[in-house]
């Protein structure tokens, strides 16, 4: 129904700001639907604004701002769907230091409630870790799991 | 509730029994290219339920079980189990599954023959039985849990109504 | 030929002239997300001649001149000019635009009026002379020489006849 | 016509062989022909196999696997219509330290012939500059180049 969509998307709408902005540490951005008299089709465009920069599609923005920005809105869409745990695959392979931190930061906040599963190559997210498995391949094609960290 | 462990064997590249610990706020994983990380991810999402043969980045699901190496042979069948814990409202376990000390496990087995089979707590169920278990939890919606490798790259170049239909879909 | 400098004014965020020398056989460009990295292969890109403004990330061509930020008022003119060396035969380049030291320069001017004008060593020249002088410097076949951001995680995902196109594109 | 894309076709198919052996230090990959029957029409599948594992098709690999793949291929490409420069930015966020080596020793080999210009993250990609060009934005929206090496 309609009444339902759009509940939903003011929620998730919401929830993608309030991330965005933790994400960004700053700025702002918005969903907005195309057609606001067309509830039952309209498509969506996403605008957004880096601190300090200006207002514009998401589109025209770096890889590492879209990555932000795409992980606001998914995390946002997560805690209108909670999960009692949520895993990420990478999301931090675009990110340089400084928003990695964001993330990391993030993740403790939102940890208090959701247990956290990171699948990564950057150093300083697996700072973060309570728990870190390394997965190796010494013998080709035979995948085993040792434990490196336990706190 | 919470996560507690993932047992794997004979899932893609873990044709060895392996056990991972998952009951923290935050664990990572981590290794060199290809050794098998997502493949883990893909495991637990397997054992949740998943259908998608492209989701689990496989061609048939047959796929999913160990195909063996140069040096070793291919497996019959692939196992994964996933152990939850505090399992505090027991309202939505059938009594024929009773759970003790609070932990449930959820099994799934695929055979070569094709032939699929659902535990929960140790006892053969259906697959149906598993979804309305996993309603209670909140680990039926685990769809918006899983951010897979690739995801954060297309999610945001998709178009209007791609992304009308991620938000139609939570819903 | 070599590439020796590229000179970047008024495109994109770089609204201060901007000078980088790239006649080493390796240069690596780095900084923190969002900071311009991206925007110095658009500028290479655009000066070669690039049409499409789907490729240089723009809404319209016009959105390629630094449009201001909440300091800095929008610029009217966005202008990159490459410099190349070694020109060592001279003959793709018509007697109208001389070379002294070898060395050749392109450059490419767009103002807010949707006016284009195009350069070969500082005269003005059109759109036309420009591509045969990369034609004959095997500057024109620059599509495979850039590989933007994001192309490495999609090329393989396309379908069988998305890869056909690939092909024969360089056929 | 249907020949030059036969030629244009293997010749591309040799360069892809071959840098695909070097990033991966071993193992080998094919371009395929759907349908060797229909030049004309016929769409291409990729099949890999890193070194000591199995042969399959390409798109069963992992993250890294298939931007390594993707870059053989690409590569392969414009050793087939070689520019003096070669452009490649972030192309090396999904890979792990060994493979960002063999990368690295591949610029090497081609740098003979072709300057490249990497865009990048990665500490390791930027030891083997001879330039090093640092971007920053201190006032936001604005660019500025710093030059931070020189050889
Ligand atoms: N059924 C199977 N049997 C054996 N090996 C398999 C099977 N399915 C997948 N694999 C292997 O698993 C490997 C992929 O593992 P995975 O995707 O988990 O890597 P990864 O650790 O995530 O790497 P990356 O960091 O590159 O993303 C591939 O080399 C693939 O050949
Ligand atoms: N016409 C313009 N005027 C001013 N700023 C612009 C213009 N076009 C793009 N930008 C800005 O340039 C920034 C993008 O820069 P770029 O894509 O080069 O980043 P990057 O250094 O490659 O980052 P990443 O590491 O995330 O890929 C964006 O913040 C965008 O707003
Ligand atoms: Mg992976
Ligand atoms: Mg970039």
């Amino acid at each position: 129904s309609t009444e339902q969509f759009k509940e939903t998307f003011d929620a998730i709408n919401q929830n993608f700001k309030e991330l965005f902005t933790l994400l960004f540490g700053g700025g702002q951005c918005e969903m907005r639907l195309l057609d606001e008299t067309d509830l039952l089709e309209s498509g969506i465009e996403i605008i957004a604004q880096p601190p300090g920069k200006r207002l514009q599609n998401v589109m025209l923005l770096s890889g590492g701002e879209k990555a932000l920005v795409a992980l606001a809105l998914l995390l946002g869409i997560f805690k209108f769907r909670p999960s009692p745990f949520c895993l990420l695959d990478e999301v931090d392979a675009p990110l340089d230091d400084a928003n990695v931190s964001r993330f990391t930061r993030l993740l403790g906040v939102m940890g208090k409630n959701t247990q956290f599963i990171l699948i990564t190559h950057n150093k300083k997210t697996m700072e973060v870790a309570q728990y870190l498995y390394g997965v190796t391949m010494q013998e080709a094609g035979v995948s085993k799991i040792v434990s490196v960290k336990f706190e | 509730h919470r996560i507690d462990r993932l047992e794997i064997y004979g899932f893609k590249s873990f044709c060895e029994k392996t056990d991972i610990v998952l009951n923290g706020e935050v664990t990572a994983i981590v290794g060199p290219n290809g050794c098998g990380k997502s493949n883990v991810a893909d495991a637990i999402n397997w054992v949740l339920g998943e259908q998608s043969t492209k989701t689990l980045r496989a061609g048939r699901m047959e796929d999913v079980i160990f195909n063996g190496t140069q040096k070793r042979k291919a497996l019959g069948v692939a196992e994964v189990t996933l152990t939850l814990r505090e399992f505090a409202n027991g309202a939505s376990l059938p009594a024929d599954f009773p759970s003790e000390n609070g932990e449930v496990t959820v099994s799934r087995r695929l055979y070569r023959s094709g032939e699929s089979e659902y535990f929960l707590n140790q006892r053969r169920c259906r697959l149906k039985d598993v979804y309305e278990f996993f309603e209670g939890t909140g680990l039926g919606s685990t769809s918006y849990a899983l951010i897979e490798q690739g995801r954060i790259e297309v999610i945001l170049g998709s178009k209007p109504q791609d992304r009308r239909a991620l938000i139609e879909e939570a819903a």
